[in-house]
């Protein structure tokens, strides 16, 4: 029978691997601490 | 197609660290109390685009407190930044700017600054002096000593209180306190002041000549009092920038410039 896969399911399936050694782009804020964190 | 809205800045962009210079630098140039702050981070920017070439940029800074008293002319570069063991001041600035034709101006600006938290020291560093209030009474009998003990010795011009800019206590090994605060030089010299410091008064602002005294007391056991006074030399006033002009303004932290 023809089942319909959940959209996660297939989302995830057929989601494009991120090629090895991928580094995610830092989120653009806050940014760098330049001194220390109080 | 309409163009993709250009990405968000992120806050290590080199705009982004423009637009916090100019706001850095509005912010020390128009404190009148303290000391100046340096960047230490860009919490937050938000770019709200008004037309062409025109943009709302709204900056949260986070600045550290330097060593460099507010009248001092050395520049914001060479400023140390006041480390974690000398308990450290924090700066939290809401900073709103304009950048039209590329010009970059502030419009406002609202900062509120916070000493670290003395536990947070006391747990790393347990003998480190912590921050005194202005007005603990071993705070202003230490700095009226050193004034005092500076007019007697020096051959320059007789000094005077503008403003107690910061104060620790150090109660291991030895209780001792450490007091900074800033000075202007009077009309007199200390020789005349002896006969009748009341008559001495400030420089007027053409002539003005400030400068910044360290001193530190042993307590228990006592010991002598060591003081270090240094003037800037005559600095010509920015003229929409007044100079401190009420001696004995004392600096709090918490303290809002807006």
């Amino acid at each position: 029978s023809v089942v319909k896969r959940a959209v996660a399911e297939v989302a995830q399936h057929d989601k494009v691997p991120h090629p090895v050694g991928f580094v995610p782009p830092p989120p653009p804020c806050p940014g760098k601490i330049r001194h220390f964190k109080i | 197609v309409p163009a993709a809205p250009p990405a968000p800045l992120g806050c290590d962009d080199p705009e982004s660290e423009a637009a916090a210079e100019v706001a850095v630098s509005y912010i020390n140039g128009h404190s009148h109390h303290g000391y100046k702050f340096a960047l230490n981070r860009i919490e937050n920017i938000r770019v709200l685009p008004q037309g062409p070439n025109n943009d709302i940029i709204f900056l949260e800074l986070d600045l550290l407190e330097t060593k460099c008293h507010i009248l001092s002319p050395t520049p914001l570069a060479n400023c140390t930044v006041r480390s974690f063991t000398e308990h450290a001041v924090e700066g939290d600035c809401d900073v709103k700017l304009q950048k039209l034709d590329g010009k970059l101006s502030v419009l406002a600006s609202k900062c509120h600054s916070h000493a670290d938290s003395s536990e947070d020291i006391i747990r790393l560093c347990p003998d480190c002096p912590l921050l005194a209030r202005l007005n603990n009474t071993e705070v202003l009998t230490t700095v009226t000593a050193a004034l005092s003990a500076h007019n007697s010795k020096t051959t320059d011009a007789y000094l005077r209180l503008l403003e107690i800019g910061r104060a620790n206590i150090q109660y291991h090994p030895v209780r001792t306190v450490f007091v900074e605060f800033a000075v202007a030089a009077t009309n007199c010299s200390a020789a005349e002041a002896k006969d009748n410091a009341e008559a001495c008064q400030l420089l007027p602002d053409d002539q003005s000549n400030f400068g910044f005294c360290t001193a530190s007391k042993a307590i228990h056991p006592s010991r002598d009092l060591i003081v270090d006074c240094q003037l800037y030399g005559h600095q010509v006033p920015t003229p929409d920038i007044p100079f401190l002009s009420r001696p004995g303004v004392t600096y709090s932290q918490g303290q809002d410039t807006s």
